[in-house]
């Protein structure tokens, strides 16, 4: 139950790294280089100990003036407290997820919460044409409608098994498995070695891990 | 012409998707 809102009234810092590491997949030296990420981030635009959105999108884009559909999505899926900001347990729990080492269910679900744009429980067809429309403008690509429609006329044969022109968890999961492609961005290998990309967490380190 | 593309395939390679580019905070 990492991030449960009710647990933690007050936001964390690093004040207590082990029950992080407990939490999450990250080891307690993880937990504290991860930190120094964090704390780079979170300071870019306001030295507040915590990542608003701007500060969010400057790291991904390294631009505040980039509006986009998923940075949004991706940071209110990080803010489990949706109050949005990120503290840092916030920021490892939901990192925690794309480890090399976490779970794939815990992938699926993130994934279909994230494509998920309305929240209703289910993929509909015009959320899936608002997001490969925003990947294309984002990118600069020009696909005609047409092609877009055939696009998702064939995602939808393959994935909405149920034939409801929607695609709920259990389809949504078949499909994954089926394309693990699919997760691919749901795995960030720097995660494995955030002790050797931020080495200077040792000379904050409270423990021996 | 058919395109064998999944949508989400697509998807997938939006920047605001890759979250590798927090670490070169």
């Amino acid at each position: 139950n990492c991030c449960d809102a009710d647990l933690y009234k007050q936001p964390r810092g690093l004040e207590d790294p082990e029950a992080l590491a407990r939490e999450t997949v990250f080891s307690v030296s993880e937990i504290e280089a991860l930190y120094e990420l964090f704390k780079k981030i979170s300071s870019a635009v306001i030295d507040d100990g915590l990542i608003n959105k701007e500060e969010f999108q400057l790291a991904l884009f390294k631009t505040n003036k980039k509006e986009s559909l998923f940075a949004d999505r991706v940071f209110d899926l990080f803010d489990t407290k949706h109050n949005g900001i990120l503290d840092f347990e916030e920021f490892a729990c939901a990192l925690s997820i794309f480890h090399p080492n976490s779970p794939i269910d815990d992938k699926i679900e993130f994934s279909f919460q994230l494509y998920d744009l309305k929240q209703q429980g289910f993929i509909e067809r015009q959320e899936v044409k608002q997001m490969v429309v925003a990947t294309l403008t984002e990118s600069g690509m020009n696909l005609s409608d047409d092609v877009i429609e055939s696009i998702i006329d064939k995602t939808f044969e393959e994935a909405d098994t149920k034939h409801d022109g929607k695609i709920d968890k259990e389809e949504w999961r078949n499909l994954v498995l089926r394309h693990p492609s699919l997760l691919k961005n749901m795995t960030l290998q720097y995660l494995k070695d955030i002790t050797t990309t931020f080495p200077s967490f040792v000379f904050h380190s409270q423990v021996d891990d | 012409q058919p395109v064998a593309m999944n949508a989400f395939e697509l998807i997938s390679l939006s920047k605001g998707l890759n979250l590798g580019n927090l670490f070169d905070a």
